[in-house]
């Protein structure tokens, strides 16, 4: 019997797991999460120290409280974090159960031993040998364990760069081409809780996101911004000098960035792309679709506002969104054709009858050169139908089970299991909105599962 | 793309402790990437 390690009443992967064709996304694959630098050396055959629940004294897996029973188990299988365990001295698959590797379940071989706790084999087979040291010498000597400091290195690697109460600047949700000032309420897996300054509503997102940005963010790039008005003062009397720091400031540092300011203001980097020029871009409030888009101004550093070009004509500019030029979401002008994506045409033109050149000539418009944009296709490790957990952008305080329905150069295509594909969501291999298996109980986040689908009654 | 990750593989003796007493054997652990 297996400790219960979830009460959030989320989707268990478990039922899953056996299944001939299930294929889960490695920790490798998923360079924000716990354990990424560790992972290249968790393996198959590894030997473990994992709580014994074939035991007398069970209380600790009803209650919840510490193992106190731990028996050797070698790992049969991996996926994300969960590992399929045989305890020594079983000689087939009838008694394999999966854990959670990070899960305190789990130690280096040799852990017990410093705690003084006796390694206790499971009742099942504990009359199986008469000597339980040579059958451990001979299973244990040469083979491969977990490092000791495993355990301190995963929890360390859940810290959080955040703490609650810091300010930021964050996308307005109700309002795309502007940042409003926010704050940290809560934080989960690295996954912040933000509420504007000037409402209780609250949104979700990870802390290597690129819709947060550090305090005077907004001041230094050029970029619309909704504070209060002693910031605003704060903000405007910084740009003569230096904009002073307060305490709660999140500053540049705690965030993820693929460029330095460095770039721009001491090389001299400019902005390549101007004001009119055409792309493709992920739609960002419709992940599922890459469109048609205009840049519609050129910030400071390498950001640029860009419209989607299939929105409903608006002159107030607030469908406006930032990205910065170095954004894996952008694309040259035929990127979708090249590649057999459905590219949503600007409002008014069919899907089926859409020609870039002639739209180019219409709106006497120049597309942004291929070399404006930065392709880098880093070797991911994803492939189609892996399975891995995933942040509904739309509504990001969900995180739910998920398979890579497609992959283009380093763009994935996430479809939520059970859902139809125009809930689908085109993500850079690198974001920090994907996961591996086992990622939410051990981060302590709810993990939806597929739709419940009621069956009709005979 | 991700730095490479120093994949380091060190002998080490690891203590055992049974009910019927304490002995050492001699396995491989990462040294991770410290």
């Amino acid at each position: 019997r297996r400790r219960a390690n979830d009460h959030l009443n989320s989707f268990d992967w478990i039922s899953e797991l056996s299944k001939p064709d299930f294929y889960a996304a490695p920790v490798t694959c998923f360079s924000h999460a716990p354990g990424y630098d560790m992972w290249d050396n968790i393996g198959i055959d590894m030997k473990v120290e994992v709580e014994n629940t074939d035991c007398d004294n069970q209380a600790n897996v009803v209650t919840g409280q510490t193992p106190h029973s731990f028996w050797v188990a070698t790992v049969m299988n991996i996926c994300g974090y969960k590992a399929l365990m045989r305890y020594e001295g079983f000689d087939d698959s009838s008694h394999d159960f999966w854990v959670n590797l990070c899960s305190s379940e789990v130690h280096a071989v040799g852990w017990c031993a410093t705690r003084g706790k006796p390694l206790i084999p499971p009742k099942t087979i504990e009359n199986k040998y008469s000597d339980w040291k040579d059958f451990l010498v001979e299973r244990l000597s040469g083979a491969r364990t977990l490092p000791s400091n495993f355990y301190n290195k995963i929890s360390d690697s859940f810290k959080s760069r955040f703490r609650i109460g810091l300010i930021l600047e964050l996308v307005d949700k109700n309002r795309i081409s502007q940042v409003k000032l926010a704050s940290v309420c809560k934080i989960v897996g690295k996954r912040l809780y933000l509420k504007y300054y000037d409402s209780d509503d609250g949104f979700w997102c990870h802390e290597d996101s690129p819709i947060i940005h550090p305090v005077g963010w907004a001041t230094t790039v050029g970029h619309n911004l909704d504070a209060p008005q002693e910031y605003l003062e704060r903000m405007q009397a910084g740009c003569d000098q230096m904009i002073e720091v307060h305490e709660d400031d999140a500053t540049i540092e705690l965030f993820k960035m693929n460029f330095t300011f460095e770039e721009y203001y001491l090389e001299g980097k400019t902005n390549g792309f101007v004001e009119g020029m055409k792309l493709e871009a992920v739609d960002p409030l419709n992940l599922s679709s890459i469109c048609v888009a205009t840049v519609m101004a050129v910030l400071k550093f390498g950001y640029m506002m860009i419209r989607i070009d299939s929105y409903d004509p608006d002159a107030t500019g607030s469908d406006w969104f930032c990205y910065h030029e170095k954004s894996p979401s952008i694309f040259p002008v035929g990127f979708c054709a090249a590649n057999g994506i459905t590219l949503t045409p600007p409002n008014g033109y069919d899907i089926n009858t859409f020609r870039w050149d002639t739209y180019l000539e219409e709106t006497k418009s120049l597309p942004a050169d291929e070399h404006l944009f930065h392709r880098d296709i880093p070797d991911h490790g994803f492939r189609p139908n892996m399975r891995l957990e995933c942040a509904d952008l739309m509504d990001p305080r969900l995180v739910c089970v998920a398979t890579v329905a497609r992959i283009v150069g380093r763009l994935l295509k996430i479809r939520f299991d059970g859902w139809p594909e125009e809930y689908d969501q085109w993500l850079d291999c690198e974001s920090p909105d994907i996961y591996p298996v086992g990622w939410c109980v051990l981060v302590g986040h709810k993990l939806e599962g597929p739709p419940i689908v009621q069956q009709p009654v005979v | 793309q991700a730095p490479s990750k120093p994949r380091r593989w060190e002998q080490k003796q690891v203590q055992i402790k049974t009910m019927e007493g304490e002995f050492s054997v001699t396995m491989w652990a990462s040294g991770g990437s410290d």
